[in-house]
């Protein structure tokens, strides 16, 4: 499972 | 930031105001799924708490409060000030078929079993077929109004666009999210048939009927 990346998109 | 994600916000952007324009210009929500609405309500609401959590950019933030405030404020004048003019006759799509699916695959399937990681999973993952109320009911009417197909096309456009932002993102910026991406062809996909008689026949001019 790839990290939770960081959510920058809407 | 790349061109096809800022298109695709404003295409996004383009449809949710042209619906709530439709709406409160007409006075009248004849012909769209309030079903489809308060799935789309749901959606933001769960994909963008992180709006009291995290600061990404203006950008982001404004748009966010946008989108949640339009939202509500079309099912507000759907279910509320409207609703008159509501055809539940035809929005009959039993939403429940789409949110138990999609709640036990955000659950089963997510980059990380956190509460935040799971609800924009849920948001991801519902977004992708909430539409499907509204264009059930209007194969069910076998109609829409120009205007409804424009906010269609607007809002199909957007996650088309999106498509093309993670292919530009995974080339240039190595990012890559499965979920966002496989949903986001689901969603697309959703669209094809409607593109189809929307460049067929809206865009000659013809009004957008389907053999009932």
């Amino acid at each position: 499972e790839t990290a939770s990346q960081e959510k920058d998109e809407l | 930031m790349n061109i096809f994600r800022l298109t695709g916000d404003l295409s996004h952007l383009a449809a949710i105001i042209i619906l709530l324009l439709k709406i409160w210009k007409t006075r009248s929500c004849a012909g769209i799924s309030g079903k489809s609405q308060i799935l789309f309500a749901l959606v933001f609401t769960t994909r963008y708490l992180d709006l009291f959590s995290s600061f990404i950019s203006l950008y982001n933030t404004v748009m966010k409060v946008i989108y949640i405030m339009c939202a509500y404020a079309t099912v507000y004048l759907i279910y509320g000030k409207f609703k008159a003019t509501y055809d539940g006759n035809h929005d009959t799509f039993r939403v429940e078929f789409l949110l138990i699916p999609v709640v036990l695959l955000a659950v089963l399937i997510n980059h990380a079993f956190a509460p935040m990681e799971i609800l924009w999973t849920f948001s991801i993952y519902l977004e992708s077929v909430a539409i499907l109320p509204q264009l059930f009911m209007i194969s069910k009417t076998g109609e829409a109004e120009t205007i409804t197909t424009h906010y269609l096309f607007f809002l199909g456009l957007y996650r088309t666009l999106y498509l093309f932002n993670w292919i530009w993102r995974f080339y240039f910026e190595g990012f890559f999210d499965l979920i966002a991406v496989v949903a986001g062809l689901v969603q697309t996909i959703l669209y094809c048939d409607f593109f189809y008689l929307y460049i067929t026949k809206v865009l000659k001019g013809k009004k957008l009927s389907l053999p009932a």
